[in-house]
């Protein structure tokens, strides 16, 4: 069994588009844990680039406001990543 | 092996038993050695496939080197049951077979795989202890001696990109490499099979250079991409890795060519976000068999130019 759970975690799609917005990004991984699945680390965003981030329930609110404030486009890939964790097993193989 | 399926995704146990398996199953195609232990002391199984001839050359594949992209050992699992299944009846295979051993390492990252199914599930690195410093692990991929902690690799052991104490400190690259170095004289290709993105990428991506035959390498991906998505529509983007999606020192397809292996090649498989590294286990089917596709055709175009 997981020791974690995921519940609420969610994963974030966004684009930032200019050198002003990936500081943003940077500032967010510095206040709070952001697992980076796109590219690898926040030292790598670049504007134009598409990133794909996790962030824990309990900022999941606090950093869409952010996102909001920002004008930083965005989307929520994965709204709650406890669930599709659960979803990944969904084979009828056996 | 009664627990293992082929379109689920399988623990540690399951997989080192059926590697045991496959190769008791198939002892004229199948053999499994070990080239190493990991961290935390669990042996590295490597099944060598092809038919028994002198002189053969090889391709070399690895899965499994981020522990939370469960995808990739999955796809190792599959294409070692399409060579066994389907030796003798599809004629590519079968030749490939008979003029090619394929080395196919399942799980590098065996201690994080275990780990993302007992403790952590979206864990990347490997699990070894760092010095001086709270934070476990070292990312594998960043871990080789080409380029290594140059660019796009972290210094601070708390980050997912640590580049490690120093190239190959970690076991499980180690032995990765002294496998490669000891048999560099047959390896004629090398794949490693990544999860996210769908990128058919190839050298180099510690530096923008291009290497010298970038010509042949993006040819080789675009015939490959095509050929992928000939099956389920999949687009992939191909390559060169540091242009194509952004710098990262230390890698096993840049280290591979530049011992001497020209035909080298990073497979970043589904999806491209919908599921991330959670990708259903109904996609395992297709998304192995629209890579297999690819794979046989790198294999089939070494073959062709020796």
């Amino acid at each position: 069994l997981q020791d974690h759970s995921f519940d609420g975690q969610k994963v974030f799609r966004v684009l930032p588009q200019n050198d002003e917005q990936v500081e943003i990004l940077n500032f967010l991984a510095s206040i709070m844990e952001v697992d980076f699945w796109q590219p690898d680390s926040v030292t790598l965003v670049r504007p134009n680039m598409q990133v794909d981030f996790r962030i824990e329930a309990e900022k999941s609110f606090e950093v869409e406001d952010l996102l909001k404030e920002s004008g930083m486009e965005y989307q929520v890939l994965i709204d709650n990543l406890q669930a599709a964790m659960d979803a990944q097993f969904d084979s009828k193989a056996r | 092996t009664a627990s293992h399926s082929y379109e689920k995704y399988n623990n540690w146990d399951t997989i080192a038993a059926w590697t045991a398996d496959i190769a008791a199953q198939n002892p004229d195609l199948v053999s499994r050695s070990v080239i190493g232990e990991t961290y935390e002391g669990r042996p590295m199984y490597l099944l060598k496939m092809g038919k028994s001839a002198p002189n053969k050359k090889a391709i070399f594949m690895d899965c499994g080197f981020h522990a939370r992209e469960w995808i990739s050992p999955a796809f190792c699992q599959w294409f070692v049951k399409e060579a066994v299944e389907t030796y003798g009846k599809d004629t590519v295979m079968t030749t490939l077979l008979d003029k090619l051993d394929f080395y196919v390492l399942p799980i590098v990252n065996i201690d994080g795989y275990v780990y993302t199914w007992t403790n952590d599930r979206m864990w990347r690195k490997t699990r070894s202890k760092n010095p001086g410093s709270i934070c476990i692990g070292t990312d594998p991929n960043r871990n080789l001696d080409a380029g290594w902690c140059t660019l796009g690799a972290s210094t601070s052991p708390c980050s997912s990109t640590y580049c490690g104490s120093a190239p190959e400190s970690e076991k499980e690259t180690k032995a990765l490499a002294d496998f490669i170095r000891g048999h560099l004289s047959t390896i004629k290709a090398y794949l490693t099979i990544h999860s996210y993105s769908q990128l058919l990428l190839f050298p180099y991506s510690y530096t923008y250079d291009l290497p010298p035959n970038y010509q042949e390498l993006n040819s080789i991906a675009k015939a490959a991409s095509k050929e992928l998505a000939s099956l389920h529509n999949t687009r992939y983007t191909y390559g060169p890795g540091a242009k194509t999606i952004y710098p990262a020192a230390g890698g096993s397809d840049d280290w591979a060519y530049d011992q001497g292996i020209k035909y080298s090649f990073t497979f970043e498989l589904r999806d491209t976000g919908r599921y991330g590294f959670l990708l259903p286990e109904s996609q395992i089917k297709p998304t192995c068999e629209e890579t297999l596709l690819a794979v046989k055709y790198i294999a089939n175009y070494v073959l062709e130019h020796p």
